[in-house]
């Protein structure tokens, strides 16, 4: 037994945010709420998402792995309304899985489960020395300075305490600087200066669906993969990028 | 040119 109701608007976000990254996905869930881990077919990058049972309107749950095809349900929350009600339903006899929209009118559709086992794909437990907490919508603009100069981008924490997002090509150069007194910046927590590297277009895929008030926690170290993690709702979603080292 | 690694180096 899987039924579960939230908002349209927040699961269609939690899907766009996902979809980014990877095809398929496996949803664990159970009576706590729903759970996933994917990589990206590369294995550069990781998402995760929790859905705690307390986002749902409703929810009631056993044990159950339910693997979809993200295209195909990126589609349809493309189709919702805000203001529309989604009521997620296990059809284990027809191995299907059934979305219900509901407002004005009740819309079902109902997707056939793919066979994507539970990876038991755990997110490692990295400590990292610093925290940035910084509006989606200005690193976002960071990042578009960074890519009309090169494809990848650093991003820095320097012995001052600043946050920098920086990138040089061949002959041109970008670089966002925020401290603890820019507005985007709502807590910078920093033990050391640090440097990673990273790809851009990974980046990009990663703040796709994010809102530019949403707030961001990155997290970073020398070297190391960066952490993303924004709230969609109650939810919480993940990314781990790794770098690119020289 | 920096290459990119995957993220089995920190499992």
């Amino acid at each position: 037994m899987f039924k579960a109701t939230i908002n349209a608007k927040d699961f269609k976000k939690i899907i766009d945010a996902t979809s980014n990254l990877v095809d398929e996905i496996c949803f664990e869930v159970d009576e706590n709420g729903i759970k996933a881990n994917a990589m990206d077919p590369s294995h550069v990058a990781l998402v995760s998402v929790n859905i705690p049972k307390d986002t749902f309107e409703e929810y009631i749950s056993d044990v159950h792995d339910i693997g979809v095809d993200l295209e195909a349900l990126k589609k349809i929350m493309g189709r919702a309304k805000s203001n529309e009600k989604l009521t997620l339903e296990l059809d284990e006899e027809k191995n299907k899985l059934n979305l219900i929209l509901k407002n004005d009118a009740v819309r079902k559709f109902s997707v056939s489960l793919y066979d994507v086992s539970s990876t038991n794909l755990k997110v490692p437990d990295i400590e990292y020395p610093n925290e940035v907490m910084i509006k989606a919508g200005a690193f976002v603009e960071a990042l578009k300075d960074a890519e009309l100069v090169n494809d990848h981008v650093s991003l820095k924490i320097s012995e001052d305490g600043k946050f920098i997002i920086f990138s040089k090509g061949d002959i041109n150069q970008s670089e966002t600087i925020y401290d603890n007194n820019s507005e985007s910046i709502l807590d910078l927590k920093i033990t050391e200066s640090s440097k990673s590297t990273f790809n851009l277009a990974y980046l990009k895929d990663i703040t796709k669906a994010t809102s530019s008030d949403d707030i961001l926690h990155i997290y970073l170290g020398s070297d190391m993969p960066v952490k993303i993690e924004y709230n969609i709702g109650n939810a919480k979603i993940l990314f781990l990028l790794a770098p690119r080292i020289e | 040119k920096p290459k990119q690694i995957t993220l089995e180096a920190f499992f």
